[in-house]
């Protein structure tokens, strides 16, 4: 093991009930990931290697360590960290990498490193690991899972698919350390985008009985489900625009993750009752007052984007795709 | 009376607990700035669950049955828009209660599980169930 990223201890916790290594791999000579390693508890010798992604782009693996299944949690609403009696870590090694660059913990030195597409995210994450097994070769015969949530329906996959690759490469001798991947796991997580996410959002509100019927049959019979595509727009935008913005007027203040859930006050990610649209529109609007009605497409947006944030359009390509 | 996770991470103690140098920005549980800079990819992932079955691997996917953001149904779309053969068909699963967790089924290649009453953060809000489903799926446990 890498002996400097030994965690002695965590505040707030008494004595940590397996190791724990904390520190950063080189995806890049100019991006340089966090990752926290922890080991399992019943048998670190032989137990799987699991590696955590969450999601966003751009949210922390932390948040699954210290909030989801990590040995130490804090829970929704509560102000103090404690013991977690079902971590992750019961029966495998769990590895939490903070990617990409720019994530969390995970720094990069150029501009231009924090801008990343899924392919360079996979491609910084297969380097990051890589160096993980350079520093803790002993885990190189344990079997490997790559896993993530959300967004790391994204992540895992492509993750996944470059430990293949380069596995490949072991074979035709261009590469010596072949990687002992044996499947992923991703939960609740991104994957077709012209079926699931925002193109089956009515059909699961008119299921959890938050839009009436008719809400639901204006948005299919005017072809509404390629709402969001720019490539396959749909048939009346004006009726889309407007049954679109009907159907977000009901369901505004649930809590998006979880529609049986209490809205948390202060609680991180849950006090948002506003969509992932809503936060990507007020990223590209900044500090402005300005407002829009939900359901823009980037080309849609792209003029506005022209008139008062130019420089975005330098780090967008022109086309869709 | 903040999100006490940020607070958590970005003590000074904490920060020297986990070996983050000075020069490290503070903790962020999601940064805009890195998710405005992203580059989405129209492809998706749905591409290279077709690559890995055809190499034997292993895949799991589960699904909080009452997450807005990524809903159980958009994701059982585009799994049956693979067409794989069923190699169990869909029944309920159980923690150690005897309490239905939710319900699994099994593709050649793929489980598909659902965690019944919970939203995106299943993990959490099930910690029990999804910590037994997640050991037992990665030791070939029943």
């Amino acid at each position: 093991a890498r002996m400097q990223d030994l965690v002695l201890g965590l505040p707030d916790i008494d004595r940590l009930n397996a190791d724990w290594y904390s520190g950063y791999l080189d995806a890049s000579p100019t991006k340089h990931l966090h990752y926290v390693f922890v080991t399992s508890l019943t048998d670190p010798i032989n137990d799987p290697v699991v590696l955590w992604f969450n999601g966003g782009p751009g949210c922390s693996s932390l948040l699954a360590l210290f909030q989801e299944h990590g040995p130490y949690v804090i829970d929704d609403g509560e102000y103090y960290i404690k013991t977690n009696p079902e971590p992750w870590n019961k029966r495998a090694n769990v590895l939490y990498l903070e990617s990409p660059a720019g994530v969390g913990f995970s720094i990069a030195e150029l501009i231009s490193d924090y801008q990343h597409n899924d392919m360079s995210q996979s491609k910084d994450a297969l380097a990051a690991l890589l160096n993980w097994y350079k520093y803790f070769p002993e885990y190189l015969r344990n079997d490997l899972y790559i896993s993530g949530e959300s967004y790391g329906g994204i992540y895992t996959p492509y993750l996944a698919w470059q430990v293949h690759q380069h596995n490949q490469l072991v074979k035709v001798k261009k590469v010596k350390t072949k990687l002992n991947l044996k499947g992923f796991i991703v939960g609740n997580g991104a994957t077709e985008w012209d079926v699931d996410i925002s193109p089956s959002f009515p059909d699961v509100m008119y299921n959890f009985n938050l839009i009436p019927k008719s809400m639901l049959d204006t948005y299919k019979a005017n072809d509404c489900v390629n709402y969001f595509n720019d490539l396959k727009p749909p048939t009346n935008s004006t009726v889309c625009n407007d049954t679109w913005n009907d159907i977000n007027d009901l369901w505004d203040g649930l809590n998006w993750y979880d529609l049986f859930r209490q809205v948390v006050p202060g609680g991180g990610l849950l006090k948002q009752s506003a969509s992932e649209e809503d936060r990507i529109r007020s990223v590209l609007i900044g500090n402005e007052t300005k407002t829009y009605k939900a359901g823009y497409t980037f080309l849609e947006y792209a003029p506005w984007i022209k008139k008062h944030i130019p420089q975005r359009l330098l780090e967008q390509s022109s086309h869709p795709l | 009376l903040g999100d006490y996770l940020s607070d958590y991470a970005n003590r000074a103690d904490v920060r020297r607990a986990l070996n983050i140098p000075d020069h490290v920005q503070p903790w962020l549980e999601c940064n805009d700035s890195i998710n405005g800079n992203y580059s989405y990819q129209y492809e998706g992932s749905f591409w290279i669950y077709k690559i890995m079955k055809q190499y034997g691997y292993k895949m799991l996917f589960y699904s909080g049955d009452t997450d807005g953001a990524v809903p159980t149904y958009g994701t059982r779309r585009w799994i049956s828009m693979l067409n794989w053969p069923v190699k169990k068909q869909w029944t309920p699963w159980y923690t150690d209660d005897n309490q239905v967790s939710g319900y699994i089924i099994s593709y050649e290649g793929l489980d598909f599980a659902t965690i019944h009453g919970v939203g995106h953060m299943a993990p959490q809000w099930k910690r029990r169930d999804v910590t037994k489903l997640f050991t037992n799926w990665i030791h070939n446990d029943p």
